[in-house]
């Protein structure tokens, strides 16, 4: 059942650099999965795969000691087992990084015989992952993970790893990856990454964080359970009957009583909100019917009517006793006043008008823009998390790499930035490039000429990235002539044939873009050592339009 | 349009405004091709006569003679069949495409929209003493998942499949009466893309309260086939 896709991770346009892959062709993202797990049975990692150029690397190294670098059309694959922070069961399968006990000493290395001479060893247990000093179970014991100590006085000891929620749930199931997937009443659930019956916004490709995973339930919005949307046409959806995990719920960050971020650490005793009103007790249904009750959310310390922020609202919040007024934010005092305004005053005001378009590739851009093209957050450069990156402001002293603005320090073409969507390395950004039209009234004679208007398929220039350019440009940018579509020599390719996209213009060798590649059309070329290449399909003049597209840029405005 | 701004003129060039024959704005519109506007069905029930409205398009100030307006009279109006609040006019002349008058972009058919994504609407309408009367204004708001708006706090059941919420969970901007019928869209690789059709609302930029819109994803074979056969 399922693909072997789904044991591991996608990472979209991401690239590792590593000496110690291996190297193969395939055919499809499936082939190059199984390469990995053959060729390393036990040992595969992560692999890589480029779909034009059929390139299929595997690798049997820890991905997260390796550099990874941007790349257009690169996926990476990570194995989900190794990126797992919390174990299954006893933990025989767990291959994270812990390398504590539970007491806090450091593990001993599997590897070596001091303070403790191991029984366990790599050369004995090949396939227990006995790597550097993390935690293991090579001996399937209940208690597992282990690992022997360098404390000469303690032999071994067990480590502190968290269950994973797979049998049962913690709090409220957020981080429940079993795979129950009937509800309450018996209904069997809808994939996720289905539209029918049921038409939805919860896409698997927005939410990675959510793992919504086949038609598991999951509980990826904030409510009390896991639910599903259900295949009955008429019933949307319905909650799920997880059983609560007997043992105690992860250790929770210590809270706070002063306001820090969005307050869902608040742990304080204010109970009245900003306007004065009473708050009513979580336990309570009067006079406000909720279902925010410490039984539903046992995790958020839903005390008395103490003001909290359960469901990642701006601040926290009560329900109050004001029967016309159903909730309302509390008035929480600044854990560090001083300090979030000077941040905010660090930042100059010409900086915080946001750029609207970006002129030439984009390198001068100095905007405020911080989300790409698909809608993603961009992280912050300073930041390592969720990618890791090299362009930092010390590589790059003159690109202005403040916050999570978009920006293009490495001579791209256009602005981009690394998202944080863990699954999606980088971006380019919702930014458009600089025009200047001249405005003149339409002339009258123009209404007769309605042939001029609209083109569905131009045929020597492109619109937006050339997905529907059907001209006959033959040859790439640097002068390479295109290898045809239909042909597999010099470079065989199952993907993006006459067959397999039918709809994508693919005749004789003309270049395409059956990708839709951002970059535009592009072929494969009959140089043998270049297996493809862009093309350099001149943009369609203005006076043709392209729906969607004024001519003057919108503000975007969206402030209250 | 309840706060938001003011737009920079022409910026969003395939909002039309519907009037009476008397010119008077009452909704709004989206041009779709240079024969068809996109509307609200309950824009039409003042008349069932094509010759009782006027399109204007290239409109910036309700109420200048502006050098890029162009008028059209409807020649013909349709109804979604299922009384769904979509409604297609088809013009008596095209449009001409210039630098103001643009059309929109529409969805795949069934294209669903991930949560959280920003959209933007416009329009004419009652702006609640926010500003910007009688010029086009804009404002921006996430949509939001059509199970989370059901929920009690929200719309409590009333929004249909074929129809989509957006909003702000706490209020504040809006679109408001004489938006109806207009464009809700939404940014799709570098292009704008008309997701809904201003419908209904519980009053205005209300707390919890975000305004309904008809889905046009789910319209798609309809207005195709209306357009070929028209």
């Amino acid at each position: 059942q399922g693909s072997i896709l789904d044991g591991y991770v996608k990472t979209e346009g991401a690239w590792l650099l590593n000496p110690k892959k291996q190297t193969y062709r395939a055919n499809s993202h499936e082939e190059c999965a199984e390469r990995c797990e053959t060729e390393n049975k036990f040992t595969c990692r992560a692999f890589l795969f480029t779909s034009k150029d059929q390139q299929c690397l595997t690798l049997a190294e820890n991905t997260k000691t390796s550099v990874i670098f941007r790349r257009t059309n690169a996926v990476l694959y990570e194995k989900r087992i190794y990126l797992l922070k919390c174990k299954e069961g006893k933990g025989v399968n767990y291959r994270g990084t812990e390398a504590k006990t539970r007491e806090g000493v450091q593990c001993q290395n599997w590897a070596v015989n001091t303070p403790h001479k191991p029984n366990y060893t790599p050369e004995k247990y090949p396939n227990a992952g006995l790597e550097e000093n993390y935690c293991r179970n090579p001996d399937h014991d209940p208690k597992g993970p282990w690992c022997y100590t360098m404390d000469p006085a303690t032999r071994f000891d067990y480590c502190n790893i968290p269950e994973c929620e797979v049998e049962c749930m913690h709090c409220s199931g957020e981080n429940y990856r079993g795979v129950v997937a009937t509800t309450v009443s018996g209904l069997v659930c809808q994939h996720w990454n289905s539209q029918q019956p049921h038409s939805h916004g919860y896409l698997p490709e927005n939410l990675p964080e959510k793992d919504l995973k086949m038609n598991y339930c999951r509980n990826p919005d904030g409510e009390p359970r896991p639910w599903c949307f259900t295949t009955n046409p008429n019933k949307l959806w319905e909650y799920c009957d997880i059983p609560r995990c007997t043992t105690p719920p992860p250790t929770p960050a210590p809270g706070r009583h002063c306001l820090s971020g969005s307050g869902q650490d608040y742990r304080g005793t204010i109970s009245v909100t900003e306007s004065g009103n009473t708050c009513q007790h979580w336990s309570s249904q009067s006079p406000h019917r909720h279902t925010h009750t410490p039984e539903n959310y046992p995790c958020k310390s839903l005390e008395e009517n103490y003001c909290r922020n359960p469901n990642s609202e701006k601040m926290p919040w009560c329900y109050t006793t004001d029967r016309s007024t159903r909730w309302e934010y509390c008035l929480i005092p600044s854990c560090d006043g001083t300090e979030q305004e000077a941040v905010a005053a660090d930042v100059p005001e010409q900086a915080q008008i946001a750029e609207e378009c970006y002129e030439g590739n984009g390198m001068t851009y100095r905007g405020t823009a911080s989300f790409t093209i698909s809608g993603k957050k961009c992280q912050a450069w300073n930041s390592m998390s969720p990618h890791r990156h090299n362009k930092t402001v010390l590589q790059y002293p003159n690109a202005d790499l403040r916050q999570n603005y978009c920006r293009n320090p490495d001579e791209d073409s256009r602005p981009w930035c690394f998202t944080t969507d863990p699954h999606v390395r980088w971006e380019y950004c919702n930014l458009r490039k600089c025009s200047y039209v001249q405005v003149t009234s339409p002339k009258p004679t123009q209404e007769a000429n309605l042939g001029e208007i609209t083109l569905q398929f131009p045929r020597n220039c492109m619109y937006g990235n050339g997905k529907n350019y059907r001209g006959t440009i033959a040859k790439t940018g640097r002068g390479r002539t295109c290898q045809e579509w239909s042909s597999q020599i010099p470079h065989s390719h199952s993907a993006f044939t006459p067959l397999t996209d039918p709809r994508a213009g693919l005749v004789r060798n003309y270049c395409r873009n059956p990708d839709g590649d951002m970059n535009g059309p592009w072929c494969y070329t009959t140089d043998p050592r270049i297996p493809w290449e862009y093309c350099d399909i001149p943009k369609c003049s203005s006076g043709r339009y392209e729906c969607g597209k004024a001519k003057f840029t919108p503000k975007l405005c969206s402030q209250r | 349009i309840v706060a938001g701004c003011i737009s920079h003129p022409h910026s969003w060039p395939w909002q039309i405004s519907l009037r009476t024959s008397y010119r008077m704005h009452f909704c709004g519109g989206t041009l779709i091709d240079p024969w068809w506007v996109l509307t609200a069905a309950h824009c039409l029930e003042r008349s069932s006569w094509p010759s009782a409205y006027k399109v204007y398009l290239g409109l910036h100030n309700e109420s200048a003679s502006e050098a890029s307006v162009q008028t059209r009279d409807v020649e013909k109006l349709f109804k979604e069949p299922h009384r769904a609040d979509i409604a297609l006019l088809k013009l008596r002349r095209p449009a001409i495409i210039n630098n103001h008058v643009i059309p929109v972009c529409l969805p795949k058919e069934n294209d669903v929209l991930g949560g959280k994504k920003v959209c933007y609407v416009t329009g004419w309408g009652e702006t609640r003493g926010t500003g910007g009367d009688g010029v086009l204004k804009e404002t921006g708001f996430p949509v939001i998942e059509n199970k989370i708006c059901n929920r009690p706090e929200f719309l409590n059941g009333r929004v249909k499949k074929h129809e989509l919420c957006a909003g702000n969970i706490h209020g504040g901007t809006d679109s408001c009466q004489g938006d109806s019928g207009g464009p809700l869209v939404c940014m799709h690789e570098e292009k704008f893309v008309q997701h809904g059709v201003t419908s209904w609302g519980l009053g205005c930029a209300q707390p919890m309260k975000p305004g309904v819109y008809v889905r046009v994803s789910h319209y798609i074979p309809w207005i195709k086939r209306i357009m070929e056969n028209n």
